[in-house]
């Protein structure tokens, strides 16, 4: 989901975090942290604390080469050199192994504080994804206006003008149809269309995706994972 | 005319 935003980004491993990611994008306008907690893991061990410096075109690679209903096992020693990725199929009794060279990355890491928030709206991933995608080819700049009765994407461009108006409402039978909108105040902010088209690649790890958003500041979006998750925070537009 | 101002103003490094 991320790999087409960063490249090179330290994992950080420990026994009571799990894993745990901070990477800024290259052209530094999308901050994206991701959570996947020991217990998503079928065993996890970390009996130190190791900082994985990976290459995420390479991870994709090796990762690849692994079928879907195979067991993955990720290993590296105490100072690594490599990961190592071995994957099994119990079944056919099919063992296959891979090395991943490791880098030194030298990141930055940046403080996140719990912020305050002007509203909170979640909605079905796949229609974020949706308006996302389709918005960008009208304008490169994504306006999402949030009052309590509504939230607003309105896209201005060349050739024109589109919105599309989502209204809270909420499905029984299938909760993560909902619509949700919780609104301290009304907030209206401009995104670059690209990022939101970026963000909108982790769509198929959850079924509903909140979008956090105050005023003058920068946005969050997070997609839960079963036990961990993955947020991405950006930056906002300002008229100049 | 819309300005994009990077993430790192936003938040304090560690």
């Amino acid at each position: 989901s991320i790999k087409d935003s960063v490249k090179l980004c330290n994992f950080n491993c420990s026994q009571s975090q799990g894993i745990t990611v901070q990477a800024i994008d290259d052209s530094r306008v999308l901050l994206i942290a991701l959570k996947i907690d020991a217990g998503s893991f079928q065993e996890f061990r970390c009996d130190k604390d190791l900082v994985l410096g990976l290459d995420l075109e390479s991870l994709s690679k090796i990762l690849k080469q692994g079928n879907n209903e195979e067991y993955l096992t990720l290993m590296a020693e105490d100072s690594p050199d490599n990961l190592m990725a071995v994957f099994e199929d119990k079944k056919k009794d099919r063992i296959s192994e891979f090395s991943l060279k490791l880098m030194d990355i030298d990141s930055d890491v940046l403080t996140i504080d719990d912020m305050e928030t002007d509203c909170t709206i979640t909605l079905p991933a796949y229609e974020f994804a949706k308006i996302a995608k389709d918005m960008k080819t009208l304008s490169e700049s994504l306006k999402i206006v949030v009052t309590k009765d509504s939230v607003k994407f309105n896209a201005e461009g060349q050739i024109g003008t589109g919105s599309v108006i989502l209204k809270p409402h909420t499905d029984m039978d299938k909760p993560e149809e909902s619509v949700k909108i919780e609104l301290n105040s009304p907030v209206a902010l401009t995104f670059g269309a690209k990022y939101l088209n970026d963000i909108v690649k982790a769509t198929s790890l959850s079924s509903t995706v909140t979008i956090k958003l105050t005023d003058k500041s920068p946005a969050l979006f997070e997609y839960k994972l079963p036990s961990g998750y993955l947020r991405y925070y950006l930056a906002p537009k300002f008229d100049d | 005319d819309e300005k994009q101002p990077s993430i790192k103003t936003f938040f304090m490094p560690e």
